[in-house]
């Protein structure tokens, strides 16, 4: 189930015997170019190659005669390790706080509403907030999706991302609410004074959770992205989105390596509905397409 | 192979690897930095811009359209076609031009008011019809008032589609049907929104976008992140089809037309 190019790269490798240096180098070349065709990050791709590297020489792979088995093997292996598990959202304050953080457009506002409809099923009673004041009509988004779903939010309009957490927070009516889910602008993980201003948001909310969308076509840059927001904040997990599109997601194992932390979420579409938890083994036949 | 055999493969290394790290894809890195061996080191840089500004500078396309000139802006989700349909009106303020935007996404929540608002912020009139409607219809109306208003410019905002929605691509093939058949030329331009900030997949998109209703132009957005949007060069050279403007912020002011030099001297430099 490790998708077509590994069993190319298999294919290669099966019935010769016992392989060479060069061609255990080669098949190592091949994966790494599966990776970067699947916009894994270059030195991501490459560390990781290493790795299987070793651990086919730690498995003597000279000496086998199945080498085609065991490289396949020790890919999967890495490749599924390095993803993780899911990891189940942290809500272990009354009420808990979920700060939602990202790149313009990666889908924060549909993704606050479809996490606002998780934990409704999950029996819990989330409150949202919409903190975007930049974004033109972001208010008018949240609201509008909201409304549709019952889901209750705080209506106040402030012109200040971080005087409105704050304001949202002093809310007595926050008391009946286990969960507030803070939807943010987009913003890039260079832009020092937006980068500022989610700061002073995290020190006012106290999130149990800072969650990274993240788009899961994008490219090389998924390293730097995470990295600042990970800088920056200390983010507790990573959400995926339109993984419900023919992107291969690289990215995510690149935001993984970079980060350490957990991708917890993965967006499937624009309904509200659309979100389902991490499965490891799918994303890693994905991303080996 | 070059006159002197004189070849350093560290630097043609790193060139592959730069380039891959610009998000060029594999293929178009190998290829490119295969160019480089039938010149020396100390030329390589030299060589692999001007390599590079030669497959970017393709033409642009036609100059010389009847009014109104309808601007069709497709692309998948997030990207930012709104806020480019936003920047482009106002940048065509800047030149005179009078600008009418049309409301095709009649789909996501928020999507008109976020036009709507860009509208006022721009100065333009934007002709909507509320969501639900079918946005074939709002474009027809869109071109009416723009004849009758004489308009110079109809800038038509549509909902993201990912290329995997068969019938999201047919909705979209319909739209193009529908002004085609308001007057043979109309949309003069069908405009591929972007995002600076997508690996592979981008490639993908403009070949299915450009099969299904055929595209005049890349918009490339979100270049002031650190993502440098090195797939274009994919896109250019394996389907033809030319960059024509760059997004470099979130403010009204923040479109400008694609350089082929800056572009190349931005990831080389
Ligand atoms: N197909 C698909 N579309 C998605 C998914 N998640 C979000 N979208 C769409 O992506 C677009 C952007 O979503 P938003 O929720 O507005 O993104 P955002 O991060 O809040 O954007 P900004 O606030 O501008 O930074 C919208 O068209 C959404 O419907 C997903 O999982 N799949
Ligand atoms: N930094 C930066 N942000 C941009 C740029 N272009 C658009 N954005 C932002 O990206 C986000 C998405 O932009 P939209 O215009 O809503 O994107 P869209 O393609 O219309 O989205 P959908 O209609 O939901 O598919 C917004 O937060 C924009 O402000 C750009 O060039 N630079
Ligand atoms: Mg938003
Ligand atoms: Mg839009």
């Amino acid at each position: 189930k490790l998708g077509e190019r590994l069993k190319n790269i298999a294919r290669n490798l099966s019935g010769k015997g016992r392989l060479s240096a060069s061609q255990v180098k080669e098949s190592m070349r091949d994966i790494r170019r599966a990776l970067l065709e699947a916009d894994v990050n270059l030195n991501v791709a490459q560390d990781f190659v290493s790795e299987v590297e070793n651990e086919a020489v730690a498995r003597k792979i000279y000496d086998s005669f199945t080498p085609a088995e065991t490289i396949i093997q020790i890919v999967g292996e890495k490749l599924i390790g390095l993803i993780g598990k899911a990891e189940p959202l942290v809500l272990d304050k009354q009420p808990s706080s979920i700060l939602l953080v990202g790149l313009q457009g990666s889908g924060k506002t549909t993704t606050a509403i479809k996490l606002g409809i998780f934990l409704k099923s999950k029996g819990k009673n989330p409150f949202l907030i919409p903190a975007d004041v930049k974004r033109p009509a972001a208010f008018e988004q949240l609201r509008d999706m909201a409304e549709r779903e019952n889901l209750p939010y705080f209506s106040e309009r402030l012109d200040n991302e971080v005087k409105l957490c704050k304001q949202a927070l002093s809310r007595s009516v926050l008391k009946r609410y286990d969960t507030l889910i803070f939807d943010t602008a987009g913003r890039l993980h260079i832009d020092i004074e937006m980068l500022k201003q989610i700061k002073q948001i995290k020190e006012t909310v106290n999130p149990s959770e800072i969650l990274l969308v993240a788009d899961s076509m994008t490219g090389q840059d998924a390293v730097n992205i995470a990295q600042e927001f990970e800088n920056a904040l200390g983010i507790t997990g990573i959400i995926l989105t339109k993984m419900d599109g023919d992107a291969r997601g690289g990215a995510a194992l690149s935001m993984r390596k970079v980060t350490g932390k957990p991708i917890k979420f993965i967006g499937i579409g624009e309904k509200v509905d659309a979100l389902e938890v991490l499965h490891p083994e799918r994303l890693a036949s994905r991303i080996l397409g | 192979r070059n006159l002197f055999g004189k070849r350093d493969p560290k630097a043609l290394v790193d060139f592959e690897n730069l380039l891959i790290e610009s998000d060029f894809g594999v293929d178009t890195a190998v290829s490119l930095v295969g160019t480089l061996e039938k010149t020396t080191p100390e030329n390589y840089l030299s060589s692999l811009k001007k390599e590079l500004i030669n497959i970017l500078n393709v033409s642009v396309g036609g100059n010389d359209y009847t009014k109104p000139i309808v601007e069709l802006y497709v692309g998948v989700n997030g990207v930012g076609k709104t806020t480019t349909i936003g920047k482009r009106g106002w940048t065509l303020h800047g030149e005179g031009k009078k600008v009418l935007l049309a409301s095709g996404d009649t789909f996501r929540t928020g999507a008109v008011e976020q036009l709507s608002k860009w509208g006022e912020r721009i100065n333009s009139d934007v002709v909507q019809s509320g969501y639900g409607a079918d946005p074939a219809a709002v474009c027809f109306d869109a071109v009416d008032a723009a004849v009758a208003r004489e308009i110079d410019y109809v800038l038509i905002d549509t909902a993201g589609r990912l290329h995997t929605r068969n019938d999201l691509m047919e909705e979209m093939k319909k739209i193009k049907k529908v002004l085609k058949r308001k007057r043979e030329d109309l949309p003069q331009e069908t405009i591929l929104v972007v995002d600076g900030t997508t690996g592979q997949n981008a490639l993908q998109q403009a070949k299915q976008f450009n099969e299904a209703i055929g595209i005049t132009g890349i918009a490339l957005t979100k270049l002031d992140g650190t993502a440098k949007g090195g797939i274009v060069v994919s896109i250019v050279n394996d389907i033809g089809i030319p960059v024509k403007y760059i997004g470099i912020g979130e403010e009204k002011g923040d479109l400008i037309p694609f350089s082929a030099e800056d572009f190349v001297t931005a990831i080389l430099e």
